[in-house]
């Protein structure tokens, strides 16, 4: 079964996790 | 943090709504895939909502689409 999944995809940028100014 | 519901998610634009879905993936994608989950994030977030929904309810959903996007994205590097 092949995946429908996209290697290419953009990556998710967290705001959680984001570096405070 | 209150559940995300699939009426909170309706409320906001499409955009904002793969935010949102993705804020709550990601924390449990990076305990599985910590140098890995903003990729992993992105790849999952092309699925449609209301799957993504399904898989912030069920661990065993999420952990076997988590698997599969490293599968995925190893055989792609391999290439």
């Amino acid at each position: 079964r092949k995946s429908t999944l996209n290697p290419n995809a953009k990556e998710f940028n967290p705001r959680a996790f984001a570096q405070p100014k | 943090q209150e559940p995300l519901t699939s009426s909170m998610l309706a409320a906001a634009p499409p955009q904002e709504q793969k935010q949102l879905l993705g804020e709550r993936l990601y924390p449990l994608i990076h305990s599985m895939h910590s140098a890995l989950a903003g990729k992993i994030t992105g790849m999952l977030l092309e699925i449609d909502n209301s799957e993504l929904l399904h898989m912030l309810e069920s661990p065993e959903s999420l952990h076997a689409k988590v698997e599969e996007a490293v599968a995925v994205l190893q055989a792609h590097q391999a290439k």
